[in-house]
């Protein structure tokens, strides 16, 4: 499973938090518009938050953050 | 499998649910307005409830919370 | 598998009955109106409860309880 | 595998019958109208039966029983 | 795999034939009018008879026993 | 994988055909009128002939028997 | 995986060839017209071959063998 | 995986190509017209040459040979 | 996973390239026209190179070569 | 699972994430203009990152980036 | 997994690119104008770029190299 995420402007950032019992941040990647990031769920991701305007698309259809 | 929540107002929440014999709550995660998170089910996630005016998209659908 | 429960009242209950020889209720989680729950099936929960006005959906559509 | 059951009258009742060489009623859940319950075949229960005026969604479709 | 069985009128009988070498009838369910049985295959139920007027939903369609 | 058979007209056969080396038949069930029987292919079952006329069910569509 | 052929004549033969190193004929099956057969390929039958008028459906459609 | 090839014409041969390091003919299947094959692809079987006018379907379709 | 060649003129070549460290022609198969080659990727080929005019089917769709 | 990225300009670089714990950037493969790179997700690589003007077809859809 | 790849020009090469911790290049194949190479995702290869005019058709649709 992976999903797509755009940036839409400078800043976004796509936070990958841990699987397990604790839910922490383990890494975070920043994108300046345009740049295209596609991440799977790993056995170290089984989350993820992203903050800034950016277009996402999943299985579940393509929605717009930051709005 | 994973759910797709876009908040729609600040101080959504996310809560994680303890899989097994007890239902705890593990971890509660907070969205600001136009953040998305895009969760797993997980070995020690087996439910998740969402409070606060958010978009919820599943493979069922997509709802709205808070309404 | 899981299934989404949006509460449409107050007072929605959303019942984890348990698998295996004996069926008893394990956990009574309660949503307050425009709460969202999602929740699997598991190890520990073999059939689902839910009282009060709330949507339904699962892989078999959308059905709204209480009425 | 799980389906949908939806009580459209009180005193709808769901049946569960073992798995195994022999068939019996291994529990009974009566629901009170309007009250829906998702339950799954296990390895307790190979068949249901249902009694009663009900809404059931199955893989194969939604059929109404009692009438 | 299951199929659902409604009766549409009293007396309508679902038999499970024996998985193995020998095919013999290791259980009778009688439904009355409106109940609804579903019932799946199963290690002991390799092939099912039913008799009687009946809905039969199935994953090949739906068909009306007795006619 | 199972077929569904209705029969159209008394003393319609069901034949199960060995599975194996050799092909022989090891069982056949009878039908009435309107009754209806739902058969999987099995350990014991790699072929099925049908004899008289019948409704039969299966995943390339239904077709009917004995015209 | 299993095909359906139903006879529109008499002497109708299906022929099983057997699955390995040497490809033989080791069962011959004929019907009449109107009977049908539903044959799966299995551990010594990895091909089959019709004579004669009949209907033959298949994961990739339906045909007519004898033409 | 199995195809299917119906003879438009007779004297139509199926060839069986040797799975493994080389590739020879193990088996070649005459048809005459009308006949009709099903073939899978075998432990012994990773491919098939089909000469003479035939009728051939398979998952990608259904294609004429020998015009 | 196999494709389907049909040759649109003769002396169409289908190549098997070796799977592994080293990519080599492992087997050329010649096809005359209006012949059909139905060939599947194994444990010996994991890519096949097309010469000369042929229709070629494969999970993608249908493409010409030679052209 | 893989995706398909097409340059629309030279200079675009597609990188991979190293999955596990930590998050570098393994590898940084350049396109020019009009040279397309099909890649997998990997043992070694569990995201990508893709920087200048470029298609990109995913399971999601297709979108550019550098926009 | 494969992907379709028709050279539109003479001179397209495809590339394969190493699995594993390190990218290189493991093998080049050359087409001339109109030949057609099926080519699989495998052990030994993970990603894999194409240069020049091509076709290249994959589950995500079909798209034009060298443009
Ligand atoms: N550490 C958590 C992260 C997580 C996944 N899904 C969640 C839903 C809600 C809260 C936390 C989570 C886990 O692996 O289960
Ligand atoms: N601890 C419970 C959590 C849960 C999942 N689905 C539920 C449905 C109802 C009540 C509780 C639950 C379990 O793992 O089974
Ligand atoms: N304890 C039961 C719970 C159950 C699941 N599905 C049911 C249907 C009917 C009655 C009870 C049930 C079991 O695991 O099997
Ligand atoms: N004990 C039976 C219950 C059953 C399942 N499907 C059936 C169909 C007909 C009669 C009984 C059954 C079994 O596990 O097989
Ligand atoms: N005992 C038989 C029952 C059966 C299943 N499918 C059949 C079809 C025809 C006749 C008998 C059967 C078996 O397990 O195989
Ligand atoms: N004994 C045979 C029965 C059979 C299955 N499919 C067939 C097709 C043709 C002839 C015989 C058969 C077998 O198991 O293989
Ligand atoms: N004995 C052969 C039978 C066969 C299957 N498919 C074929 C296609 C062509 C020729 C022979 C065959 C085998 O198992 O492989
Ligand atoms: N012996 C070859 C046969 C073969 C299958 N597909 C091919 C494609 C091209 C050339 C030969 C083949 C193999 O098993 O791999
Ligand atoms: N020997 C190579 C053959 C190959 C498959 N797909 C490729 C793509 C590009 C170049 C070579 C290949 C391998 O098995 O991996
Ligand atoms: N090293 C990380 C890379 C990663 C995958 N998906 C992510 C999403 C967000 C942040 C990092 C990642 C992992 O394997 O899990
Ligand atoms: N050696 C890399 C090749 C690769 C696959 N997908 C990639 C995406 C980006 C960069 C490199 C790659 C790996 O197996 O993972």
């Amino acid at each position: 499973e992976y999903i797509v995420i755009k940036a839409l402007e400078n800043g976004v950032t796509i936070i990958g938090l841990t699987r397990g019992k604790d839910t922490k941040f383990h890494h975070t990647e920043k994108l300046d518009k345009g740049e295209v990031m596609v991440a799977q769920f790993t056995e170290h991701t089984s989350a993820m938050k992203i903050r800034g305007r950016a277009q996402i698309s999943t299985k579940h259809g393509t929605t717009e953050s930051g709005i």
